[in-house]
């Protein structure tokens, strides 16, 4: 099936690109085999282009830009094969505030079909939730968990302004 | 399909039974350093079957039982449940309602239930086989480990591409 | 020379446990040479007990507390061989409020002889400086930079508010 | 003894002859992401001998010199300057203010200053031996990286423990 992986990777290829130029406003981004008559084995090499810059190893990029490239990469993988469910640990630690705005832009978009559940320390990544999960350690080494639910169902929310 | 219910007990710092009932749509786990959010993430991993302990921060199986605190002994058991809502028929089982559970005693034994029966680890993996879920996949982001999506070595983002494939 | 090595490890030893008690409000912390016959080859092995929780290998520790941890550790090395400079990016990335209050302080107490340049996106963080020295892309792919002073010196600091 | 001023010119992303007037105790270096926060960071470092591209986040020696961007052509220098005010004597040259220079051609060729004269890497590296300063040493914490102070291996944390003795 190695003609799976090809069509799936072109896929995720193109989505790379338009959620790259979604994120960074602009600029190109790529994802090479380098070896594509071994594509399973093969390496891959990430070639990014944020707008105004010269093209270059990733390695050169920001931590945020590093962290902004990898989130798009992984919803580009999210589109071509998309899971239920979406668990995500601080991967907003890197970023300023424009980019958590774009980063939360981007998880809206796709939260109709995926369930996510965002670990953060961010107020703004937080405003995006309908539950929030508060852990706590009132008992020293012993965690415990409030809900509170932030938002009334999307389909309410969508009405209400119009109930004014 | 989405997760209904998560029920950890005696799994690392949930020492006592803890139940998060969740929704569809986005949620958030908030709280200060080291009061057990990652702990979650973690959780949701070992229950689909993750058996690296690396990935989960440990050096033995069991570093996830709870080991104590000044005012507790440790437990001698972890156990977790994760409730699935499957009407979408998404998992290949004939239940619209799907409960998934693994305990791992100090012993080294671990037991693993699927809607309450007993059941392999090898059950529950297969259950999640080419649906994007299961601990070993891209649908469940470590912290401080978003930049590996980018490496360039096969073996580090070898299960993205194979997953979704 | 590795009896002067030994020294210097015992010193770092002593002030880590110091230093981490300060930053976690109590518990015990360790630092060991796995190898004592051959410091300078040896591993080296941490071991954390933060306070209320059990003794544990560092590697079960939160994102934040391995933060906290290490910088514990840094300061530790900067009380036993003083350097006169220290350029911090971005270690506070993963620590929550109450924990960059307690990294601030600890930094105010080295400053007097540390000139301390840290880059941060936290506000708190930012609140320590004399300085602030603000970076910019307005023609882009081209870094400026423009410079605040935002305190006058530490001692008029202390004087002023009898000032009023 | 303390830094003065650094100055960049053709650094990275430092098109532009750009100037730090630096002060004592603490200064905070911010802006959005790529901005350039942490190429300041790798400028001190570079002008205090760094050589491992690795840990300037390059490939080869000439990344550190600016590549272009829409509206300008690559250039074909990177210079940094380092200023410091020795009155304590901290560093074993008799001098009250020290400057120390790297520049480094698109040919590859290197060329250091001391006090602007010119000298050799050596000199500037051997300058700073034994004073906990250097580019390889405990005084730079980069992006990412506090972590690895945690690291049991002896090759990580080595320079840490050697510098201190
Ligand atoms: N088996 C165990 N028994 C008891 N406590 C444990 C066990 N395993 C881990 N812990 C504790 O759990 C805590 C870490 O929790 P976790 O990683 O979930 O924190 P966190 O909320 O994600 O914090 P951060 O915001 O810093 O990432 C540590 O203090 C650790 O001591
Ligand atoms: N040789 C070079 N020529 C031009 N631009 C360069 C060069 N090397 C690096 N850059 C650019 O510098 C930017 C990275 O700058 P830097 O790492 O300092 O960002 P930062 O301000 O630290 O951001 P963050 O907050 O995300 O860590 C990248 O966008 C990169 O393209
Ligand atoms: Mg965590
Ligand atoms: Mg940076």
């Amino acid at each position: 099936t190695q003609s799976m992986f090809m069509e799936a990777f072109e896929q995720i290829r193109s989505h790379f690109f338009e959620i790259f130029r979604h994120l960074f406003g602009g600029g190109r981004a790529n994802v090479l085999l380098l070896d594509p008559s071994n594509p399973l084995e093969s390496e891959i090499e990430i070639s990014v282009h944020p707008p105004g810059k010269k093209q270059q190893s990733i390695s050169l990029l920001s931590g945020g830009e590093r962290a902004l490239t990898a989130i798009a990469l992984l919803f580009a993988i999210f589109k071509t094969k998309p899971s239920p469910f979406c668990v995500l640990d601080e991967v907003d630690a890197a970023l300023d505030d424009s980019n958590i705005l774009r980063f939360t832009r981007l998880v809206q978009m796709f939260s109709d079909n995926v369930q996510f559940i965002i670990i953060t320390h961010n107020k703004r990544t937080m405003e995006l939730a309908n539950v929030l999960y508060g852990v706590t350690m009132e008992e020293r080494g012993v965690s415990q968990i409030v809900s509170v639910k932030l938002k009334k169902s999307p389909a309410f929310e969508f009405l209400e302004p119009s109930v004014t | 399909m989405y997760f209904k219910q998560l029920e950890l007990f005696g799994f690392k710092s949930f020492a006592q039974k803890t139940s998060l009932e969740l929704e569809k749509g986005i949620s958030a786990v908030v709280g200060p350093n080291g009061c057990g959010k990652s702990n979650i993430a973690d959780a949701i991993r070992w229950v689909l079957g993750e058996q690296k302990m690396r990935v989960l921060r440990g050096q033995n199986m069991e570093d996830v039982i709870f080991n104590g605190s000044d005012d507790r002994h440790p437990l001698g058991m972890a156990e977790v449940t994760l409730a699935l809502d499957n009407s979408s028929g998404r998992l290949p089982l004939d239940y619209s309602e799907i409960s998934i559970t693994r305990r791992l005693f100090r012993s080294g034994e671990s037991e693993y239930y699927l809607n309450k029966l007993p059941c392999r680890r090898k059950d529950i993996v297969e259950l999640f086989m080419g649906t994007g879920i299961g601990a070993d996949c891209y649908s469940l982001i470590e912290q401080g480990r978003i930049d590996l999506l980018l490496s360039p070595k096969p073996e580090e983002r070898r299960y993205i591409f194979e997953d979704a494939a």
